[in-house]
């Protein structure tokens, strides 16, 4: 089993979502989050005037899941999330040592 | 014996008042405080845990959840003593020391009553509460000796907290039965001598969480203080782990100069159901003491 | 040293803090999340009329913790955050090199 | 390739950064989080009258970096978010299997 964590553009998020629904994967859990990279961050208008803040609006996703698919995932994800200009984001691969459901007590490849 | 209860209780509510002025300035460096208070003398409450003035810490807290345990116990049983920390821990206290909620922690889950000897145990909490353990053992040197190290060891396992443990408490013990402050230097020198890294002279400008630290911090202003409210003061001051440099300065100096040495201000301010605690505790702990029980 | 991930009903956030409080656990970290999985999302009015999410609201706990307590602690989010009803949530264990505790540079167990 | 998540004060953020920068670090991934710790909660003033609530505000940095300069880089956000008082947080060290950065594909130390 493994985590996989994808930083992406927020407006890809449906895309990316419809694309791993493809393959099987509905279970993830999404963060808004701030990204700080060679992207550099925006303008924004409040109250008429216009300031600019160092952070772009990124979204995470936390998908756990069985080994076997791990590089047919990470394939899905990039080809969704891809734009080609700077700030697409990036993906983690980290191991997971359990994964439990809750509901059911199940562990290991039976709980994603 | 008139005399002896008259130092029991200066110690034990010199810890308790040391306690609730320190911690009014927890974490604090000696130029906050000074640039904040001038010279902190009162209880005033607020600090980092926002308390009532008068309110004490997990110092005292545990020191009293200890005595208790003994009280219930009459023969010893760390197994009791453990059992206790852990349902006062349970009862989310105001503050919690990190090396403490540990070991309880441990003993929650495997009910071990000390884990291995570890270089992150040469913390305070050991030592800040072990006045008890001294009320109840004055004519014990043995029983002193193992049930300080037994209730050190459910939370600390190091052989620093070890020897402030024993070395703070032996000062107290000393004071207790009567002697005078050349015999607590006496014993202090002693304690150095096994320890060096405890010689508070020059005092090296450093009070935290580290027993090494603490011991210092709280010889120095007991070696340069005429009276109980000059030496938690001091103490106080230097910032750093204040509480329980305050505790520790007002067990000694308690010890020392007897209840009459606690200024009124600090009585009148104190939470009095702590003060009604410690007043029912001592003479039943001097009681225990004076049986030479067991160990 | 492990990483203990919890995503959980977001209102079973006090009992499972209380139930970890029982065992001596303070320290954590919440985040607030989305979570898509089984439980599909829910309806919301927003200005007077009805429209549905595909997301549900959850809640993430990270808790760092020595290796010694794990079951413990897995045993004791299970209990306190099952309904039995689907979306109850996941549990994650990941592997932890190093934890530091900021304030006194106390590294590994002393730092949790 | 490791993950530095650290866990720091708010107010810290810049701070943090800036330093960060100055050793050439400018990509992470920002989060508000709810840090629940020795510390606790504050006093909020809503609508007129106060409440506490049991958790204080923390940001959460999560940065991908190679194995030569996780020592570097864990001293440099001691540094800089460290203030001595209680709360100041923690910095967790995990595994990476993998990075990728999606706009180029890229992969190992060379997408961070
Ligand atoms: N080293 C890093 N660790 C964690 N997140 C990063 C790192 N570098 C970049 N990111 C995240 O990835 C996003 C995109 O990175 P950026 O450098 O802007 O573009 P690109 O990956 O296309 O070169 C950032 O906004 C940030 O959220
Ligand atoms: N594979 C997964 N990776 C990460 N998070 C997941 C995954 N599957 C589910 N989740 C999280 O767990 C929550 C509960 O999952 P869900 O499938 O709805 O219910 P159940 O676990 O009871 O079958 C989801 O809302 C989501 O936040
Ligand atoms: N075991 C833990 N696992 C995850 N996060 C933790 C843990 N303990 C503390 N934290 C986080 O670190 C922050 C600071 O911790 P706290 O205990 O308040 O102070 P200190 O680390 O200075 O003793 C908390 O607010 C919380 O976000
Ligand atoms: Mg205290
Ligand atoms: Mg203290």
């Amino acid at each position: 089993m493994k985590l996989i964590t994808a930083i992406i553009k927020p407006f890809k998020l449906e895309e990316v979502k419809e694309a791993l629904s493809e393959i099987g994967i509905e279970g993830m859990t999404v963060t808004e989050v701030k990204g700080f990279g060679r992207q550099k961050g925006h303008t924004e208008i409040y109250r008429g005037s216009e300031y600019t803040v160092d952070f772009l609006p990124k979204v995470k996703l936390e998908i756990a899941i069985a080994d076997d698919i791990v590089s047919k995932v990470i394939e899905t994800i990039i080809k969704a999330a891809k734009t080609g200009k700077i700030g697409d984001g990036k993906i983690f691969v980290t191991p997971l040592d359990e994964v439990i459901r809750i509901r059911t007590d199940e562990r290991g490849d039976s709980a994603i | 014996d008139a005399v002896l209860m008259e130092k029991a209780l200066g110690a034990y509510v010199g810890l308790a008042v040391g306690d609730a002025l320190g911690a009014s300035v927890e974490f604090m460096t000696a130029g906050e405080i000074a640039a904040l208070h001038g010279v902190h003398k009162d209880l005033r409450g607020g600090g980092w845990l926002r308390l009532n003035s008068g309110e004490v810490t997990d110092d005292t807290q545990m020191s009293l959840v200890l005595g208790e345990a003994i009280l219930a116990n009459p023969a010893w049983d760390t197994r009791r003593v453990a059992g206790a920390f852990s349902l006062w821990l349970q009862g989310r206290p105001v503050d919690v020391g990190n090396t403490c909620r540990r070991g309880l922690r441990r003993f929650m889950t495997d009910g071990t009553l000390s884990g291995p000897p570890n270089e992150g145990d040469a913390g305070n909490g050991a030592a800040m509460r072990n006045l008890p353990v001294v009320l109840s053992t004055l004519h014990d040197d043995e029983a002193f000796r193992q049930r300080s190290l037994e209730q050190a060891h459910i939370t600390h396992n190091h052989r620093l907290s070890d020897a402030g443990t024993l070395g703070l408490g032996e000062m107290t013990r000393v004071l207790l039965k009567g002697g005078d402050l050349a015999a607590a230097v006496r014993a202090m020198e002693a304690m150095v001598a096994a320890e060096p890294s405890f010689n508070p002279r020059p005092w090296r400008g450093c009070s935290s969480g580290y027993i090494v630290d603490t011991v210092r911090t709280v010889l120095d202003a007991f070696l340069n203080s005429d009276s109980l409210e000059e030496c938690v003061v001091r103490a106080v001051n230097r910032g750093g782990d204040a509480d329980t440099t305050g505790a520790l300065a007002g067990q000694l100096a308690g010890a020392l100069y007897g209840l009459r040495g606690v200024p009124v201000r600090w009585l009148r301010k104190l939470d009095p159901v702590v003060l009604d605690r410690i007043r029912r505790q001592v003479p039943a702990l001097l009681a225990q003491g004076g049986r030479g029980m067991p160990p």
